[in-house]
């Protein structure tokens, strides 16, 4: 554990955590992709299956319990308590063409090719492009409550932190997980025209906007 | 030469 990875997986924490707290004191979970969402269940229950055969420590253990449920509490949230708030019109990314082609990925390019193995590459890509359909959303509507752009802003910057962690492990451990760091260059990438608006108008006090 | 990678990121 090191301090990248440590604060990588804090604004990880702290990006769920102002999610639910903006629908519960919204009452609404307005402008959030529900099918970003799901697909963060998909990513969690495939790559954490080693929950079931390999201990690693507290922890970690502690901290993929609350991923999964986390994530399976929000789409509770947004498929019942607050559905009526919910607008599929506006959430029509095709989930499939992301799945798809991260699955046929997963099947070409892993470790062993073994079922949790492919399913963690699986994991691996699709949390890359998961954020999509809710970037995809924003592009639509062209605007965000800013609460919103907090949460993203914690999530981007939760795998931008990975990548000074994988350099970092390079030198001390000679680890290097060629998987893991082109999936989160790719993941982080998505994110610099959303960080780029985020800093300079957002946390200047403006309106998430996106130029008509 | 580089070791395999540990799975014990999140």
């Amino acid at each position: 554990m090191n301090i990248f990875r440590l604060l990588g997986d804090l604004a990880h924490l702290a990006s769920i955590f102002i999610l639910v707290h903006k629908m519960h004191t919204t009452r609404s979970c307005r402008g959030i992709s529900f099918k970003t969402q799901a697909l963060y269940v998909v990513v969690f229950v495939t790559r954490y299956i080693d929950l079931f055969y390999s201990w690693i420590s507290l922890y970690n253990f502690v901290m993929k319990i609350f991923f999964i449920s986390s994530s399976c509490y929000i789409l509770y949230l947004m498929k019942y308590r607050f559905r009526p708030t919910h607008d599929p019109t506006l959430d029509t990314f095709k989930v499939e063409y992301l799945a798809g082609p991260c699955f046929a990925l997963a099947l070409i390019f892993n470790y062993h090719f073994d079922f949790t193995e492919i399913m963690w590459t699986f994991s691996i890509y699709l949390e890359a492009v998961a954020i999509f359909p809710q970037l995809f959303m924003m592009q639509r509507t062209g605007e965000a409550e800013t609460i919103t752009t907090h949460y993203l802003a914690a999530l981007g910057i939760y795998r931008a932190l990975y990548i000074p962690n994988w350099i970092y492990r390079y030198y001390t451990e000679g680890t290097v997980d060629p998987i893991a760091i082109v999936a989160g260059i790719v993941q982080t990438g998505l994110y610099l025209d959303f960080f780029y608006v985020y800093f300079t108008k957002v946390l200047q006090g403006q309106k998430f906007e996106l130029p008509a | 030469s580089a070791n395999p990678p540990v799975k014990d990121e999140l």
